[in-house]
């Protein structure tokens, strides 16, 4: 555990709470990607299945849960609780476009042929892709509401931090893992062009992020 | 070096 472990691991935790407390709040879950918010569920789900055969230790088991938890609870307020406010009109990206591409890239790519460790890889390579229908949303409605900028720029920074941690623990304990560093890299790509309208439009004081 | 179980990070 480093520095940058702990903070990306704490952003990450604030981006999924900044989204639940906000659809809390609100009552409404609109111009938030439902299907982005399975895939995350589905992320935590496959990867964590090590709750049940290894003990690594209690940060990490309390994390694994909340994580869980929290993803669930999030779809749970887009589909059931708070479903009418839900743009499913707008949330229209091809899910089966990223997941066969990613299941078969699980088989081909892994550390292990076995189920624990294609589901983990699996759970990695979706992860960097799973915020794609969110984006995608966006881009459609040409506008986010500034509270999920926010959301985007705490999972953002959980991923640039997760790289500067990958970083730190190549130089201090020669360790790197290839399939996470690979797939860290790519999702964090994907964040560069909203970070660079967050820091251009939100911050520079307007309610709401449009797009041009 | 490469692959590590368990895996610790998140």
């Amino acid at each position: 555990m480093n520095v940058f472990r702990l903070a990306g691991d704490v952003s990450h935790l604030v981006a999924i709470i900044i989204l639940l407390l906000k659809i809390w709040r609100s009552k409404s879950c609109a111009g938030i990607s439902g299907k982005s918010q399975v895939l995350f569920a589905l992320v935590f789900t496959t990867r964590y299945l090590d709750l049940f055969t290894v003990f690594i230790s209690v940060y990490n088991t309390v994390m694994k849960v909340v994580f869980l938890a929290l993803s669930y609870a999030t779809v749970y307020l887009i589909y059931m609780r708070f479903r009418n406010s839900y743009n499913s009109e707008n949330d229209t990206f091809r899910v089966e476009f990223l997941l066969v591409p990613v299941i078969g890239l699980s088989f081909l790519e892994n550390y292990a042929f076995t189920p624990l460790e294609i589901l983990w890889t699996f759970s990695i390579f979706l992860e960097a892709v799973a915020i794609m229908p969110q984006l995608f949303m966006i881009t459609k409605t040409g506008e986010a509401e500034s509270i999920t900028t926010h959301y985007l720029f705490f999972l953002g920074l959980y991923r640039a931090l997760y790289i500067a941690n990958w970083v730190w623990r190549y130089h201090t304990e020669s360790f790197y893992d290839l399939i996470a560093i690979v797939s860290g890299v790519v999702q964090t790509i994907f964040f560069c062009d909203f970070f660079y309208l967050y820091f251009t439009r939100v911050l520079r004081g307007r309610g709401k992020m449009t797009l041009p | 070096g490469l692959s590590i179980n368990p895996k610790d990070e998140l």
